[in-house]
This record gives C-alpha cells, structure tokens and sequence, in this order.
C-alpha cells in the first residue's frame, strides 16, 4: 500500500495474508471456510500453486507476531475463464481457496459482505483497499510487515481506459482493461496498492457494513501520477462463487 | 363287483290307482304295502279320490289297514255328498308300515268315469316319549328320561342313577359325579322323595380356576339327625362338604344350610346313608363367580384405568402417565403397561411409576450457546434459550431462539421447530473502526 497508514487492530478483520514459495499476497475472508483472492496470486507459470504450499494467516495486524499459519488451504479454486498466459492477460482474476477447517470468527477475524449479483460501482466512491505488500516513501519502495490501508475512489472507466492507453502508446505492453475490471486512484499519485497486495480487498461501505467491491488485481507501477490501480469487479462473479461455494 | 347299499325304507312317495288319472279298470284287486324306517310312522294325504260311492263302499273301494287293522274305507268323490271320504284330513299310521288295497267291481256307471285316487305319503317321527303308558303293566317307556330323537328315542337317568342295560330303567349309583359348569342344580337320589337306603354318592363341582363356588340350599332340607346333649349329631346320615385345605363339614337335620360361599373352585359332597332310618335327601344350586383382585391403587402423575367398584379374575387394568411423564418400571422404562388379575387373587405385576420424561442436553450450538431459563434437568417443560456469539454471529431474523422440552422429549421452538437454530457469521462490520479526526 503506497500513501497509506497502518491499520489500527481489528479494523479489517477480513484480511488475509498469503505467503506462496516466496511470494506475498492478499485475501479475503468470505464464508468460515472460504478465502477470496487473486487467481494470479495462486497461479505460477501457468499452473495452480498446490495447496500445501499456500500458508494462509489472518487475525493480526503484524506479520512478525505470525508465527504459523492460520489456516491450511483444502482445494483451490480458480476461475475456469483465467488464462493469463503472458501474464498480460488479468480478464476474470479471481481464485477461491477453501480451507481444511472452518474458522470460528471474533473481533480479529470476520468475513467481508459480498456485493449483489451485478451491482454497479459509482465513481467516486471510497474504497478501502489494504495489504501486506510494498510501501513507498520518496519514490523508493520499502517492504513492510505492518497491515496497510489506503483509502482510494472509484475512477470512471474511460479516465482508467484513457490512462491505460497512454501507457500503451508509450509502447509499453499492459494487459487490457475490461468490463470485468474497475479501477480505484487518484490521478495525482501517491496513494495506491502495490506488490503483494494483488488478491487483497478492496472494500467499500454501506451504512458502516464493508463489502469486497474488487480485488487487488494490477496496475502500471505504484501510486503513480495519472495512474490507478485495477481491481476485479467482484459484482460480476457473485454467481461462480456462490456455485462453486456450493459444489465444494 | 359293486357294492350295493341296503334298501333303505323310503321317507315319502306317492301311490295312484292303476291308470290314474285315466279312469280305472273294472274287478280290480290292487295292493301297496307301504313303509318308512323304525321309529317313523305314515302319514298318508289324498290329492283326489274319485271312486264309484256305494254305501259302506260296498262296489269300488279303497281300504287303508295297519297289520291287518282297517283304519278305513273309502269311495266318492271329495265333492260328494255319498260315499265315505276322508276329506283333507290325513291318515296316520300307528307304525312305519300302511297297506292300501283298492278294489274294484265288474260294473262302472256309464255316465261318469271315476279316476281313482291319488295320495301322498311322508314318514313322520314318532315321539315315543309322549306316547300313553301301556297298560300290559309294563311301565313307561323309560323308569326316569325320556329323550325323543328322530326315528327313535334314548332313555337316561338322573344323577345318582344310572342305565341298566334293559336300556329303559335306572339303577343307584351316584359315584362319580363332576359338576363344572359354572353354574347347576344337584340333588339326592330320589328328592324330594326318601332313596333307597344306603346310599353313597358323591359329588364333585370343580371349575375353572379362578372361580368362587357359592351353594344355595334350598329350604327342603332332610338328612336324619340324631340330637345329642353336645347338640345335632349326624351319626348316620349325612352330607359333607369338603373344600380344599378346610375342615370338611358335616350336614344333616332338617333345617337348611342355606347359603354356603366355599371360596374355592373345588367342592366335594358326600352323600351318605346307612341302611336304617329316613332322609328325605337335599337339593342346592350352585353358582360361581370371579376372583375377586384388590382395587390395584393410584399412580402419582398418572391413572388407572377402568375404575370400577371391584376387580374380578381376568380383568385387566391399563395405567398411562400424565403428560410429560413415562411409564417405569424396576427402573427400566416400558412403553405400555397392562395388569390381569390373576385366579390367586393377585394383580400379576404390580403397578408401575410415572417418572417426568426429560429431553437430554440440548444441542450445542456452534458460535453460540445455550442458556436455561426455566425448568430442571432438562426436564419436561424445561425452557431454554439459545443465542449466538454476538456480535460476530447472529440469528436470521431474531436475536434469541426459546426451546421448550415438549412430551414427545423433543426441544420444540414456539413454532414448533425441533432442528437447533444455526448461527449466522455477521459480515464486513468492524469492531474497531478507521476514523480521522484531522480534516
């Protein structure tokens, strides 16, 4: 989380912390069995990270206090039209990852409310989207063991599509923008999510009851002027979670 | 070889004149034998008698004879006023066997051709028994019971007699005698009037199990007595009862012993006479009736039924519990319970408890607990209550569930849910909030 402050204990109490090989993502508890993410958080060359490998851990705001896993992840579940070959390719980024055992939930650990089938997002809407992953202080990225928050508005889709066009004239390859995808930022910079943040929640709030709006998917560089952050619009896969919650 | 049966006498038929309904031929001289087993006689009924009427039946004639006895002669028409007829009125033989003889003469009138007769016949049962003494001196058919049964008759004897084999009178012997009935009439040989002298007989009533004998003596009682100093001795004659595992007592005088309730389902009777003096004998009914039981009493937090006044041998009684409550017994809980009472007089179990019917732990309830707010142990009517782990969970739709321990030992929700209520996670609601105060 660039621009952002560490969160106070128990203030986003559905966050998860992923640790893959050496990797770091993000979470969200959704159901006391069920963990929302990123796909690209659980896919590595192409190929599902196996279970065992996952170490999932929630409920506390310092990864240093974290001395083992949480939880154990039971099957992974990602979503069948993710085919990011080239890594190029962030269309319906979004994996399930059901766990072992079911977590009993408290003050440090809650699921976040799931938005209805196809709602829609308004512009300017603030989001609260946080993570384990980098930090920046005077444009040098710093690793952080502290929960992060960072609190970003919905951006229209053409200033996001515009903003991302640029950066292809630029001539530089970046994956395409689609209806599946929302963007969050603000064009000046400085406060956006980051590495190690991907998967993570990006929350929004109706009448203080937080609910996964999007997920931390990718984006051109970090807190960048003229830049946002995109998120998968989690609005659109209320059906694939719900059916695959249910068959499994 | 077939094998043919006997020639049994026929129990009907029918006998015509020759060429009936033709008008018969002249000098005639026609015969029918006829007969029906032993102990039938013949009833015989004319359909027509058209015979030439003569007076006395002197020309044409049918002659009815039993062995060789004329019951009568006939000739005329039923119509007519000549001749003798015998109308609608059938003719009964004495025996099983009837001859017809119909003759006829040389000459018919020459206006009128008479047909004949026609008659029917049909073997009636003879009751021997009502029939007149006779009065060869012989005596009656049977000395004491005449039986009439069809085609003959069966003489018996009273009890304290029995059959010689003349089969028709009655010899004394009284030995022997079971009475199990529920219910008789006994009397000495010859009552009311005196027996031969020296007489031995017994009587044995015996019935089933689980009955009471009561003897009712009716007032002609007289078994001779001999009245002593120490009171009415029955040296000579008399009448002991004997019931089981009592002292048997010994009757005589001429005062009746009345009404004797023996409390057993045995009664012995012993009859006895020497061969001197005069006892005019005794007569008694006896009756049974069932066991009694004793009322079989209350069950706490249950009921007894039937409730009737008194409890007799093989009647059965049913206990339920109250609501709520079960049926134990020995410590074990039964699903029914009935008891007979039995022919010693004894319920054959003895009643069981009510014990209040308990619904078990409730179900645990994950991310919630449960919470008794009245009632004990788990007991019938128990109110518990159960709420989930606020405010990290909550019931959908309420903030607490009550469950009451119902009769059929299910924990029932008011509406009548039995499945434990499930608690719901709340979702995306902080308990501690991101706030800035700076602006």
């Amino acid at each position: 989380i660039t621009g952002g402050s560490e969160a106070p204990e128990n203030t986003i109490p559905w966050q998860v912390l992923l640790t893959i090989s050496a990797g770091r993502g993000g979470g969200m508890v959704i159901a006391n069995r069920w963990i929302m993410t990123a796909a690209h958080v659980v896919v590595h060359n192409n190929l599902p990270v196996s279970s065992e490998t996952v170490h999932i851990y929630m409920g506390l705001n310092d990864v240093k206090t974290l001395d083992h896993p949480t939880a154990y992840a039971a099957s992974i579940h990602i979503h069948p039209n993710y085919t990011n070959t080239n890594n190029l390719d962030f269309n319906n980024d979004i994996a399930l990852i059901k766990l072992k055992d079911p977590i009993t939930f408290n003050a440090s650990i809650m699921p976040i409310c799931l938005p209805e089938e196809r709602d829609t997002y308004l512009t300017g809407l603030i989001g609260l989207v946080s993570g384990y992953g980098l930090t920046k202080n005077n444009s040098r990225l710093f690793s952080t063991n502290k929960l992060n928050y960072v609190l970003l508005p919905v951006v229209e889709d053409n200033i996001c599509a515009k903003s991302i066009t640029s950066v292809k004239d630029a001539g530089k390859d970046v994956p395409n923008l689609t209806n599946n995808m929302f963007c969050a930022g603000r064009p000046e910079g400085g406060k956006d999510s980051c590495q190690g943040d991907s998967g993570g929640p990006y929350a929004l709030s109706d009448h203080g009851r937080f609910w996964a709006a999007g997920i931390v998917s990718w984006g051109v560089g970090c807190g960048e002027k003229g830049r946002y952050g995109v998120y998968t619009r989690v609005a659109n896969y209320v059906g694939w979670i719900k059916k695959t919650m249910q068959e499994n | 070889s077939m094998w043919l049966p006997d020639s049994v006498p026929a129990m009907y038929g029918e006998v015509q004149s020759p060429e009936y309904p033709q008008p018969y031929p002249p000098n005639l001289q026609e015969q029918w034998d006829l007969s029906v087993p032993e102990g039938y006689q013949i009833r015989l009924t004319f359909t027509h008698m058209d015979i030439e009427a003569s007076p006395g039946c002197y020309y044409d004639a049918l002659t009815v004879l039993y062995n060789g006895k004329v019951l009568g002669r006939f000739c005329g028409h039923e119509n007519s006023a000549d001749g003798h007829h015998p109308g609608n009125h059938p003719i009964l033989s004495p025996g099983n066997k009837l001859t017809l003889i119909f003759q006829t003469d040389n000459n018919n009138p020459e206006r009128h051709q008479n047909v004949g007769f026609s008659a029917q016949y049909q073997a009636i049962d003879i009751d021997e028994c009502s029939a007149p003494e006779p009065v060869d001196g012989s005596g009656p058919l049977c000395a004491q019971i005449c039986l009439n049964i069809l085609g003959s008759y069966i003489c018996s004897c009273h009890h304290g007699y029995e059959l010689r084999s003349d089969q028709r009178t009655c010899v004394l012997s009284c030995g022997g005698g079971i009475f199990d009935e529920p219910e008789g009439h006994l009397f000495s040989p010859g009552y009311p009037n005196s027996p031969p002298h020296s007489v031995s007989c017994q009587y044995i009533i015996s019935v089933e199990s689980g009955f009471i004998i009561t003897l009712n003596f009716s007032d002609n009682f007289h078994i001779e007595s001999v009245n002593t100093e120490q009171g009415t001795k029955c040296p000579y004659h008399w009448l002991q009862v004997t019931i089981p595992d009592r002292e048997p007592i010994k009757l005589c005088g001429a005062k009746s012993p009345g009404l004797i309730v023996t409390n057993s389902n045995t009664v012995t009777l012993d009859y006895h006479t020497d061969e001197e003096g005069l006892s005019n004998g005794w007569s008694l009914d006896y009756s049974t009736h069932r066991v009694n039981c004793p009322p079989p009493g209350n069950v706490v937090k249950g009921r007894v039924t039937p409730n009737p006044t008194q409890f007799f041998y093989r009647d059965y009684i049913f206990v339920r519990c109250d609501q709520g409550y079960k049926l134990m017994m020995n410590g074990q809980e039964i699903e029914s319970f009935s008891a007979m009472c039995q022919s010693n007089g004894q319920w054959h179990l003895p009643l069981p408890e009510c014990h209040i019917i308990d619904c078990g732990e409730p179900q645990p309830l994950l991310n919630g607990g449960v919470t008794f707010l009245s009632g004990f142990q788990n007991q019938y009517r128990s109110v518990i209550q159960y709420h989930c782990n606020e405010p990290f969970y909550y019931f959908f739709g309420s903030l607490n569930v009550n469950f009451t321990c119902e009769s059929d030992r299910k924990w029932r929700s008011n509406n009548d849910v039995v499945v434990s209520p499930l608690c719901i996670p709340v979702c995306g609601q902080p308990t501690n909030h991101i706030t800035g105060i700076q602006r």
